[in-house]
């Protein structure tokens, strides 16, 4: 899986990296 | 990774490996992760830090608004950070800071003098139009300022987590939000 792609953390949040 | 962050009773733990949030130079893009949600318009985020654990002196974590969810975004961060004291090399104390990105061209900004604060802490960021004020509180009550800023985000940003740990090769730096609140204004 992409370390940098977004996945949902719980429900209405989401984890992203940048940079 | 460069952060993971879980769930669980009410809590979100986040754990950072890498990254940096930067301050000098608001040309350079962050490395950090976010846990983010979406708040539109007038409103706040507030978290209550219980653990900050073997975060490095370049380390750091806080709750952040942030205009766009990409390397150059601008953003105010209210934040906790491990700092070195002159005459007291073995200690490291806790202290709440900030750091921003208010133009994508200029010079960033940061806090010159920040607070030592002991565990558990509140911290907390306003949004009112384009103005940003950053708190922190020993007890939720009473609150002091640490920075208030123009800022010229958009209408729809995002509003959450970050955490970072630039030379923590060795260690994961852990922090603990408990009771994270993101409220739109009435």
């Amino acid at each position: 899986a992409d370390p940098f792609a977004s996945r949902s953390v719980v429900a209405g949040w989401t984890l992203s990296h940048f940079g | 990774t460069p952060l993971q962050a879980t769930f669980a009773d009410g809590k979100f733990t986040l754990q950072a490996d890498s990254g940096m949030l930067f301050f000098k130079r608001s040309d350079e893009a962050d490395g950090v992760g976010f846990v983010h949600r979406s708040l539109e318009g007038d409103g706040s985020i507030m978290a209550k830090v219980t653990k900050f654990d073997d975060f490095h002196v370049w380390g750091g974590a806080g709750v952040m608004l942030r205009d766009e969810n990409k390397p150059l975004g601008l953003y105010m961060c209210a934040m906790l950070e491990t700092v070195h004291v002159k005459d007291q090399p073995d200690q490291h104390p806790i202290a709440a800071s900030i750091r921003m990105r208010r133009q994508v061209s200029n010079e960033g900004f940061r806090v010159q003098r920040p607070d030592q604060v002991k565990l558990p802490v509140w911290l907390k960021i306003e949004r009112q139009g384009q103005t940003f004020r950053s708190s922190y509180s020993p007890d939720g009550k009473e609150w002091k300022l640490l920075k208030e800023m123009e800022i010229p985000m958009g209408p729809k940003i995002s509003a959450g987590l970050t955490a970072w740990n630039r030379y923590g090769k060795t260690k994961f730096g852990t922090v603990v939000f408990d009771d994270v609140q993101v409220r739109k204004a009435p």
